[in-house]
């Protein structure tokens, strides 16, 4: 039998609503992936505020350490004598040590090493090493490392969260103009949604 | 209600999805640029097994690695267990002082590196959902290009052919062919008669499927 006009209007009718049906539930899960990241957005910012208390405490205690290293340097001379002695046993045994280990694990260009290494050695202070400046160094190192990541990430987040907030607050989630709470996950400026709220005009 | 109304304009699917499409791919970008950029390794806080290729690449930039390994010799040992006390009463408080204060910042750097793991691991989880998002619109922001007509289906069926009316088509299946907004012509078949109840909603599924395939494509 031939499938008249009509019944194809028919059926394109009846295949337009399933369709239209699968639209509402991507928009749907649209907007759970919205509150997904709304709450991930929570997080991240109790994290932040984490890192902040973090940072504050390790910052004081940098300061301290640098204070005391730097009162300690003012005093160097004292026990230098006992240090330098202990220091020229030390290093044939720390480059024998390293040099091992280089060898085992690291294997490659050993000699090269093992020439920094002696130049290193030799260069070094005992006293350096007496107040640990190695520990001091790296940690130096870490804090400007860290600072930097910081605000690498802090700067992508600010401009992914002006994006996000400019998607779901203003062009598809806009404010219902009764709405007296506002809402807004990213920004500090608050504002409300609507794009998916069932008494939106919005669509139309 | 997003299907058309017929005494207002149709809905304009290019204005409505292909930004949001567009935004959040560059919020993802934004999001993962700092991944890209800088690569942070956390560092090494202690001499064990699984972060001996940092101490690897410490040696071979400046040799501090080797340091290390002071804990295996003695007489280096000795030298932070020099005791001035005798001749500089102070310079034993003070390095008391700095002994405190490095552990007091090694424990907060430590700290601070777990946060900041977590945090970036919070960036990644965002940039995901985003990702997810994105997969999620991308057949609906795909449509922009194809939905300039005035159309008002969103799925128009073109042609219904069975065994009865082609020979080709085996016996109990129908071959449908359709267009989703204007998109190509989608050929589906499903093994159900016109009659079926539930036709048209497997023949859109269907049709559905194809296009957001190729749409992800």
């Amino acid at each position: 039998r031939a499938i008249s006009d009509k019944e194809l209007q028919e059926m394109s009718t009846e295949g337009s609503k399933y369709v239209n049906k699968e639209i509402k539930n991507a928009l749907k899960e649209v907007k759970q992936i919205k509150t997904q990241i709304e709450q991930t957005n929570e997080e991240r910012k109790l994290l932040l505020s984490s890192l902040e208390e973090a940072k504050k405490k390790k910052e004081d205690a940098l300061n301290d350490t640098r204070d005391s290293e730097n009162k300690l340097k003012a005093s160097q001379g004292v026990c230098n004598e006992t240090m330098t002695a202990l220091w020229e046993e030390c290093k044939p045994c720390l480059k024998q040590t390293c040099m091992k280990f280089y060898a085992r694990v690291c294997r490659s260009g050993s000699g090269l090493v093992g020439h920094q290494l002696e130049e290193f050695l030799n260069q070094s202070s005992p006293f350096y090493f007496w107040i640990n400046g190695d520990r001091i160094d790296s940690l130096m190192e870490n804090d400007r490392e860290q600072s930097h990541v910081m605000d690498v990430m802090e700067d992508s987040f600010t401009r992914a969260s002006s994006i996000m907030d400019e998607l779901f607050q203003d062009r598809f989630f806009p404010r219902r103009p009764q709405d007296t709470q506002y809402y807004s996950p990213f920004s500090s400026f608050p504002r409300g949604s609507l794009f998916f709220n069932p008494k939106s005009r919005f669509a139309r | 209600n997003v299907m058309p109304f017929p005494l207002l304009e149709p809905l304009n699917f290019h204005d409505v999805f292909q930004p949001f499409y567009d935004m959040i791919r560059q919020a993802q970008q934004a999001m993962d640029a700092h991944l890209q950029r800088t690569p942070y390794h956390f560092p090494v806080t202690e001499f064990t097994e699984n972060n001996d290729r940092t101490v690897c690449k410490e040696i071979r930039h400046n040799s501090t690695g080797c340091l290390r390994m002071k804990d295996q010799c003695e007489k280096c040992q000795e030298i932070l267990e020099v005791d001035c006390s005798a001749s500089s009463p102070t310079q034993t408080l003070l390095r008391q002082q700095l002994n405190t204060s490095l552990q007091l910042a090694e424990k907060f750097s430590r700290l601070y590196d777990q946060l900041l793991q977590s945090y970036q691991q919070k960036m990644l989880d965002t940039s995901t959902l985003l990702k997810q998002l994105n997969e999620q619109f991308t057949w609906v922001s795909q449509l922009a290009n194809l939905t300039q007509s005035d159309d008002q289906y969103y799925l128009q069926v073109f042609t219904v052919n069975s065994h009865s009316s082609d020979p080709s088509i085996p016996s109990g299946l129908t071959k449908v062919v359709v267009k989703l907004f204007n998109s190509f012509p989608i050929t589906v078949t499903v093994p159900q008669e016109v009659s079926s109840p539930n036709f048209m909603e497997n023949v859109a599924e269907k049709a559905l499927q194809q296009y957001r395939r190729k749409s992800h494509i």
